[in-house]
């Protein structure tokens, strides 16, 4: 089945969406099929997409209250780039789902039936990725009970390592309880300012804290991924033209790293 | 009375720890009494200067629980500067709090005790400042009711519009029912990436988007403080060593820009 791929870390603003975004895309751009779902309300892999749904145009909010099914709100952006759009009325989900009896299992529900469906007469994905919202919240539950792993964008400052540890509690906690075989597969450094001693230090930390990792646990075997997501204000422009990094500025930095990153990706799945 | 300062801002990670802590540090420099409440369960600003209450050492969670005086619970950092430090036991006022009656104004209930008892025996403080959470929940909304004026920390990349709408809408609402006369003083541009285009950009529709201010508005009289808080490693590397970027790197950008900054919120008060 496909690599279904939740970037999360409840930390905000340390490079989710824009890895989740750059990432669907570099894959795309590899051949394979991808899509990408927005579980975040602010809508930012939308936005970054060029998709701003308003009105009655569906959303991955449908497919939580159980109305659409997931083909009727899947968006085309390339041939093999699909995007799954939030807006803000999925903050209402959050809400709605408190009470439900099976809150933590709606998304890989949706996506199973979707997947059983497709391979009759339509497309079943290669990678299915979540951006996660900056929390760990019912949303991001949803997206770790229905993920095959895990991949963590970091930024490498002094917090980074305070978030990792309640992140790893809970994605341990969803593992055992609703998706035995949930792994981390990878760190991936994001907004790295080379040649800095703090990210050096932070990087240092991190690889220490993952070398003293249970072998039982999730992040037993996770990876620092060696491709480290640069600093470059072209990432930061690209969703202001509604594009990947790689229609925005072809040539530029973040458009390399994202690259290899993909690349990284790929690579990982040969060996699983 | 005191100038009470929420540092706030919903979004994740755009400079409000680092503004609340140099901020209430560049006061205390200029000679003011300065108090900074750290209100977010991850206590990055009491981390930010050096402490990491554990056990049963008292915390701002006792003040929000009625079982301690703010008294008990401020450490001095300096003679001048005091801090109301926060842990995790904070993450458990938000559900706490939810079904008591007063949850709005247990914070500024708290500071008016103390205030009226300071002014007899203890030091009375000049500045007053909340470092609130990513979040517009409960939290912050104490914050906002203790207030006297709000400062927005705002990283100028595409998102950073999209936030204040809410923001601007949640702080109106709180200023209606629950404290006449909160006002949103500045906004401070952080991460500032200077001479780039985006950074420019998002300045501009700041500006636009201030100039169109209902005049009865909370952000009718919203400045664009003039000082631009440049991106500076020093500022990322002080709270790892537990000091405000004045003693860590006292001659960098980034002890510039919160100086610079600092004098600014002081002359703001003479106009006040
Ligand atoms: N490598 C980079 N270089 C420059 N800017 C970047 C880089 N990565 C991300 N950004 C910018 O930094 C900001 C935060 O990044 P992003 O939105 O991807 O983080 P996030 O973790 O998804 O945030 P949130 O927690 O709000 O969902 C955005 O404005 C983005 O465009
Ligand atoms: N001007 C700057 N230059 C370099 N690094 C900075 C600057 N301002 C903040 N940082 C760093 O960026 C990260 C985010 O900043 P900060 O913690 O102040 O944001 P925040 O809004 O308080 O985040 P949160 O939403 O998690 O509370 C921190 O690691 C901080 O040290
Ligand atoms: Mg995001
Ligand atoms: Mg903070």
């Amino acid at each position: 089945g496909p690599r279904i791929l939740a970037v999360m870390n409840q930390k905000g603003g340390v490079g989710k969406t824009t890895t989740a975004v750059n990432l669907a895309a570099g894959l795309a751009e590899e051949g394979a099929r991808v899509l990408l779902v927005d579980l975040d309300p602010q809508g930012h892999a939308s936005l970054h997409l060029g998709l701003e749904p308003v009105g009655s145009e569906p959303t991955v909010y449908d497919v939580f209250r159980g109305d659409l099914a997931v083909e009727r709100c899947v968006r085309p952006v390339e041939r093999t780039l699909h995007v799954l759009p939030a807006n803000l009325d999925l903050a209402a989900a959050e809400l709605e789902l408190v009470d439900a009896p099976n809150r933590e299992t709606v998304l890989r529900t949706a996506l199973t039936r979707h997947a059983s469906q497709a391979s009759d007469d339509g497309m079943p994905y290669d990678f299915i990725l979540f951006d996660c919202p900056p929390s760990l919240g019912v949303l991001t539950i949803n997206a770790l009970v229905a993920a095959t792993e895990v991949i963590i964008p970091l930024q490498p400052h002094f917090f980074a390592l305070q978030g990792l540890s309640k992140l790893f509690q809970t994605t341990a906690l969803v593992a055992r309880r609703l998706n035995r075989g949930l792994v981390v597969s990878g760190v991936a450094l994001c907004l790295y300012e080379r040649g800095t001693r703090l990210a050096a230090d932070v990087c240092e930390d991190l690889t220490a804290f993952l070398e003293e990792a249970d072998p039982s646990a999730p992040w037993a075997n996770t990876q620092i991924f060696s491709t480290r997501i640069r600093r470059n204000i072209k990432l930061a422009e690209a969703p202001s033209f509604g594009q990947p990094i790689f229609k925005y500025a072809r040539g530029c930095a973040g458009a390399k790293d994202y690259g290899a990153l993909t690349r990284e990706v790929l690579a990982m799945g040969a060996e699983m």
